[in-house]
């Protein structure tokens, strides 16, 4: 899901 | 995790290790904007929550760990151990003109309305303008250290190194962060006049930027 995005960014 | 990305997280790193090192071998945070600092530390300790929800790589959950812990000892150092040579005065900038809009915004643009997804959404915008309090003391000042502007232009550098990261991911996976990268390009605009200004005093031998 799009809340999912980015998180295994810093 | 493509070249970018990872040039991006050491450009990172390396801009808060140069700053902790500055302040802490010199013995003071002169010329350091203390405001743009605790906002740093409040936007990892907002972003990183999820470290105690998910766990996603050894790499992930260090590199929060040391951007944590070194954003609180930069803070530490600012108020409490080098209190004496912090430039209150020239540290003007009013944080709650950033706080409340990016609060506003993150409530009203995210991608869940869960209370850890909102507080991620508020890092990434926070993340995109808490530079202005330092770039406004520069401005105010008309100076800057050298060690001052290196840590800046690494600062800047890791966002767009993000940039192009976004860019190969979104060829390469189809991944696409719409908020992350809106922010992101917002976050590296503000860094432009200042990269021009790196390269063509600093970078030339100029001891201190000095603002024409």
């Amino acid at each position: 899901s799009d809340s999912q995005n980015g998180k295994d960014e810093l | 995790m493509n070249v970018f990305r990872l040039l991006g997280d050491v450009s990172h790193l390396v801009a808060i290790i140069i700053l902790f090192l500055k302040i802490f071998r010199s013995k003071s945070c002169a010329g350091i904007s203390g405001k743009s600092q605790v906002l740093f530390a409040l936007v990892f300790t907002t972003r990183y929550l999820d470290l105690f929800t998910s766990f996603i790589s050894i790499y992930n959950t260090v590199m929060k760990v040391v951007f944590l812990v070194l954003s609180y000892a930069t803070v530490y150092l600012i108020y409490l151990r080098f209190r004496s040579s912090y430039d209150s005065e020239s540290d003007t900038f009013r944080v709650e003109f950033l706080l409340v809009p990016v609060a506003g915004l993150s409530f009203l643009e995210n991608y869940d309305f869960t209370p850890i997804e909102i507080l991620w959404t508020f890092s990434i915008y926070l993340e995109s303008v808490a530079i202005l309090p330092q770039l406004f003391m520069i401005t105010k000042t008309g100076e800057a250290e050298s060690i001052t502007t290196h840590y800046l232009f690494f600062l800047g550098l890791y966002r767009a190194l993000y940039l192009a990261n976004w860019v190969w991911r979104y060829h390469t996976e189809g991944f696409f962060d719409q908020i992350a990268v809106v922010s992101g390009v917002v976050q590296t605009i503000f860094y432009c006049d200042f990269f021009y200004l790196y390269v063509t005093k600093v970078l030339k031998g100029n001891s201190k930027l000095t603002l024409p």
